[in-house]
């Protein structure tokens, strides 16, 4: 569904060359959920970036069902990457200005899906993630981690056969944590979706079917 | 030295009351290491910024050395809280502008020290942070991790008498979390901070002399 073919990126700073993907090579199908683990600062979401089409690599190939991701000019990739790829951001990138509602069904609303259907689907995801107290709250009346919720729910929304979730656990307790785990873990197993999970958490790496350790910009193992 | 007093705090939203701290009363002493945990939303970060002078309660008195932090207005507690706390926030607030040594060495700038001085100090707590090769990045050319890593050296590098950490390793893998919990250990053991950590982490609960749980804005043990 999802392949990496000697993957490149690098950062260049002046004289300074800074490789945060190094000849990465990877393959995710689609039902399958994929956990990354590795340092901080060694490539991680760089890599979910490139998969998702924000960020063009230097060296190699990112292909979804074959086709080249960045053979599209960028208008084009972002429609792609609205109707293929649900993305949970290390930082959510909310809109201010909406609430937690509006914020979930934006993708929904984007992709022709009426306000009524919407709305519905997205309050029962905020509820799935113990949201509900909170569906009117804009993101700076929220907490980090009900923030963090809104944009595992918005990701998952439209039901994208893609989602690739950038430390979704970082900002909550464990009860919470569970609770974005089981529906991403649900996307896979029920919905047959291909999840990536980067996280820092030795529990949330436990529930995938396969693990990617990167280190420095290289993939270690694909276990 | 750092005492709240039944203090509450609550957000009005149209005729919706949300009670962010219910009558919370605690005490921190020098050289105390104290970790707060509770579940996503129950009040951790207002405490840590009512705590700072950064969030005015709306019942109760939170007093530094004796001194009610509000008698003062926003100038004169600003200027207050430069000189004696240290605060790691929950999303970093860098300076965009700036470079890691940049943004780490401002407090001591701010307070008079030399900026050679300062920046010496800023790169001996970035190197001890794992930032060596990331001294002179700035925020949007750092991963999260290392941007969370910035904020820990600044709010220690003055060395003030209250650190209060809001989830300083929720981006961190286990080694670089290691590295920061150890620099706030050792501002309370060796330096005589007050050290408040806020964190969903079980492991960083561990290292605190005490624990305090919140829950809907109510403290629920200080053990
Ligand atoms: N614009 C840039 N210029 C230079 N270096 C950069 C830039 N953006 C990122 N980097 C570097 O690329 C490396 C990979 O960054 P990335 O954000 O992918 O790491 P990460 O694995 O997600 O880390 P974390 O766990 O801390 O979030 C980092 O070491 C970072 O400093
Ligand atoms: N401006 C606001 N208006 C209404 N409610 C607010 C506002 N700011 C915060 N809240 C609410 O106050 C409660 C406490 O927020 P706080 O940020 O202290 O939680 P927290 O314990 O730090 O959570 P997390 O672990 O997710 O960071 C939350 O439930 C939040 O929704
Ligand atoms: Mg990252
Ligand atoms: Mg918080």
């Amino acid at each position: 569904l999802l392949q990496f073919q000697d993957v490149s990126k690098s950062y260049h700073r002046g004289t300074e060359e800074i490789h945060a993907l190094r000849h990465v090579s990877c393959t995710i199908e689609d039902g399958e959920f994929v956990v990354v683990t590795g340092p901080s600062g060694s490539g991680k979401s760089t890599l979910l970036h490139v998969a998702a089409g924000l960020d063009k690599p230097d060296g190699g190939k990112v292909t979804f069902r074959g086709t080249d991701v960045f053979q599209f000019g960028s208008r084009k990739r972002a429609r792609f990457r609205r109707r293929n790829i649900g993305f949970v951001f290390q930082f959510f990138n909310l809109v201010p200005t909406l609430n937690a509602v509006q914020n979930v069904s934006l993708p929904m609303l984007l992709d022709g899906i009426g306000k009524t259907e919407a709305d519905k689907r997205a309050e029962d995801l905020l509820v799935q993630l113990g949201m509900e107290s909170r569906l009117h709250h804009k993101p700076n009346e929220m907490s980090g981690g009900q923030m963090q919720r809104v944009a595992v729910a918005r990701a998952l929304i439209a039901d994208p056969p893609v989602i690739l979730a950038d430390e979704p656990t970082g900002n909550l307790d464990s009860e919470a944590g569970a609770e974005v785990l089981a529906v991403l873990k649900d996307a896979a197993a029920n919905r047959g979706a291909a999840v990536v999970l980067v996280t820092h958490d030795p529990e949330a790496a436990q529930i995938g079917d396969r693990r990617i350790a990167i280190h420095d910009g290289n993939i270690l193992a694909a276990v």
